[in-house]
């Protein structure tokens, strides 16, 4: 595992910590939460605890400085460089610097104080940066979510240095996509604007014709405004729009921007029965503007052109696409195919003979 | 140094305390038998691995946005 030269740790499990100032943008209850927080990232995963000291100097301080605070590692006024950590040990180690000059905050708006104090912590506790951009120790600030999750690898670092926690269940992160190793499973997968875009988790997968790899990056890099975990995705290409939707929700979007009113319910937008809670998969045929909505067993069919679920719906999956199955993770349009994935497998379906005519891993769209 | 144009010169500057900051080069420079154009590109090519971008080994577009982006102050590598 990576850790810093002579691996330095803390030798005790039990730390304690100190703020020693505040950033006035936020209220001293809300620093003092997000920190504590930040804390219990890492106590989850291993035998470590800490516990806040008032009167006296913590192993590790937490402050805000301007500019040049006499460390040799001066802050640069607003962006670039947001904190810094030092490695464990007595005196300034294991100390967390925050740049008074940041905008911090406690929403997805940059820069979130708990995620920045979560990285910062790793460091103090001994972690390097990594270069899994799902990590929480990926050097670059990443988009902020409510429902932040430790990465796997970030777990198994931290456990090589302080051993895993006393817990009988143990914790598991989440993992970054390896697109060649095996096959994936999908939540969605939409064309857009010329390219294919596979969701998995927090992340993206574009494959475009110009670019020789498929880029993997985080999808709030795209749309800081739209969740992870996303159950389906559809473009409506006449439109230059797409549709993503989690649970009975659904947001639209053009470009990288969400459009005025959303997210929306299904109900009132799509006109979907209450009964429906989620959407598996959806695919807007571009011949006919006729978006099919698989949902379990069964599929709708909705108008684009006129806004209005066609009549008669729903059906079975098995009665009008043969050998695809009963359930449907994820369909787009490529050309005059349909490309159906559950779990680790696609099915192409020809939209003349309607009817598949392969059956393949699902990572062949990656040049692995 | 190359000559450079107006602006490329300003790219340089920015990508040489980059990667003085984040990957050791100012001391590397002394350590290593590289010229500074030579080692600024073995640099380059390392951050470049860290962050997932293609390896040129230049200060591309992509490679200059990616530097530009709010960070942790802690280098990218040891010390």
């Amino acid at each position: 595992e990576a850790i810093n030269s002579n691996n330095p740790r803390w030798t005790k499990t039990h730390l304690t910590y100190s703020i020693l100032n505040y950033t006035p943008l936020l209220p001293r209850a809300v620093v003092d939460q997000s920190i504590a927080k930040a804390f219990r990232v890492w106590s989850d995963v291993t035998p470590l605890t800490f516990s806040r000291v008032f009167d006296e100097e913590g192993d590790i301080v937490l402050s805000f400085y301007r500019g040049d605070h006499g460390d040799n590692n001066p802050f640069d006024g607003p962006l670039y460089r947001l904190a810094h950590a030092f490695q464990p040990g007595p005196g300034i180690g294991g100390d967390v610097h925050f740049d008074l000059d940041e905008r911090w905050t406690d929403t997805s708006e940059n820069f979130n104080l708990f995620y920045v104090t979560a990285h910062e912590l790793g460091h103090s506790l001994g972690l390097t940066h990594s270069n899994d951009i799902g990590a929480l120790m990926f050097p670059s600030y990443t988009w902020y979510v409510d429902d932040f999750v430790l990465n796997q690898e970030d777990i198994n670092r931290i456990q090589a240095l302080y051993g895993p926690s006393p817990n009988p269940i143990q914790p598991t992160g989440a993992t970054t996509p390896r697109l060649c190793d095996s096959p994936l499973s999908f939540d969605a997968i939409t064309t857009f604007r010329g390219e294919v875009i596979f969701f998995k988790g927090r992340f993206y997968i574009r494959v475009s014709r110009a670019m020789p790899e498929p880029e993997l990056n985080l999808i709030g890099i795209l749309w800081p405004a739209l969740p992870g975990k996303l159950d389906a995705v559809y473009e409506v290409s006449m439109a230059d729009k797409a549709y993503f939707f989690k649970g009975n929700r659904v947001w639209a979007v053009r470009e990288q921007s969400v459009q005025e009113g959303f997210p929306t319910d299904i109900y009132s937008y799509f006109g979907f029965p209450s009964s429906v809670t989620h959407i598996d998969a959806a695919v807007c045929e571009e011949e006919t503007g006729k978006t099919y909505f698989f949902v379990d067993d069964k599929y709708w069919r909705y108008d684009e052109y006129n806004k209005t679920m066609d009549s008669g719906y729903p059906k079975l999956i098995a009665d009008d696409f043969p050998r695809v199955g009963n359930k449907v993770d994820a369909v787009f349009q490529n050309k005059g195919y349909f490309y159906f994935f559950h779990q680790s497998t696609q099915y192409r379906f020809n939209l003349q003979t309607r009817m598949v005519d392969a059956i393949r891993h699902s990572n062949t769209w990656f040049n692995c | 140094f190359p000559v450079f144009q107006e602006g490329h010169r300003q790219d340089v500057e920015t990508v040489w305390k980059y990667l003085e900051n984040y990957y050791n080069l100012g001391n590397d420079t002394e350590v290593k038998n590289l010229s500074g154009k030579e080692l600024m590109a073995e640099k380059l090519k390392e951050m470049q691995q860290t962050f997932g971008l293609k390896v040129t080994g230049k200060s591309d577009p992509e490679t200059l946005r990616v530097m530009s982006n709010p960070r942790c102050g802690v280098s990218d590598v040891t010390p």
